[in-house]
């Protein structure tokens, strides 16, 4: 679970 | 984007207008702790600085934008357009007893030791502890205004409102970000005190006052 691609939260 | 993140980002963007027009309109920050809003100003310029480098929705680049705009707008409205009216003598919290602790942490816990994502980090910890300064100045003061409890409020729902986003996107999406669930747990629970004499006081129409 990477989770350092989706920065799609504010 | 699930409702939980939606009504999660509208009320931090209610909490952020609210406290705009409480300084605008009443031409007062008395009772706000500018500190609080020097480390929020600071929270959204570390974790937004992504705006200059990808694009992701119209939403999130507009919703990042006004948050920058309205956080350095209040910070403009308390230490220098009403600065007579901001009580420093009560907002004395230390700021670098929250901003070293935090940045050390970000460079050790991180997902990535990346430029970005150090500040990322460095933004989520800070996030969770930014508010300290100003409910350690009520605490001192003994009291906050109503509508000063109404942004306190918003703000405090909308990271409890993203807890609820982070276990609906881990069962749906199977994303989850320990860094963020951690921090976000924390923040939230530094507003349970809050919580409660928000609803056992001002939801029953009295002011929000501390026992002295």
């Amino acid at each position: 679970l990477d989770s350092t691609t989706d920065k799609d939260e504010l | 984007m699930n409702i939980f993140r939606l009504t999660g980002d509208l009320s931090h963007l209610a909490a952020i207008i609210i406290l705009l027009l409480k300084i605008w309109k009443t031409r007062s920050c008395a009772g706000i702790s500018g500190k609080s809003q020097i480390l929020f100003a600071l929270v959204f310029t570390t974790r937004y600085l992504d705006l200059l480098t990808s694009f992701i929705s119209f939403y999130n680049t507009i919703m990042k934008l006004i948050y920058i705009g309205c956080a350095y707008a209040t910070v403009y409205l308390i230490y220098m357009k009403f600065k007579a009216t901001y009580d420093g003598n009560h907002d004395s919290f230390r700021l670098e007893f929250l901003v070293v602790p935090v940045g050390g942490l970000a460079c050790l816990v991180n997902h990535d030791f990346s430029f970005l994502e150090i500040l990322w980090t460095f933004s989520i910890y800070l996030e969770s502890v930014a508010i300290l300064p100003q409910l350690f100045m009520i605490s001192k003061t003994g009291e906050a205004e109503t509508i000063t409890t109404h942004y306190l409020f918003f703000l405090g729902l909308y990271r409890a409102l993203y807890l609820f986003n982070w276990i609906w996107r881990f069962y749906f999406e199977g994303f989850f970000d320990m860094i963020a669930i951690v921090a976000g747990v924390v923040q939230t629970i530094l507003y349970c005190d809050f919580f409660y004499l928000y609803v056992t006081k001002v939801l029953k129409g009295k002011k929000l006052s501390l026992p002295a």
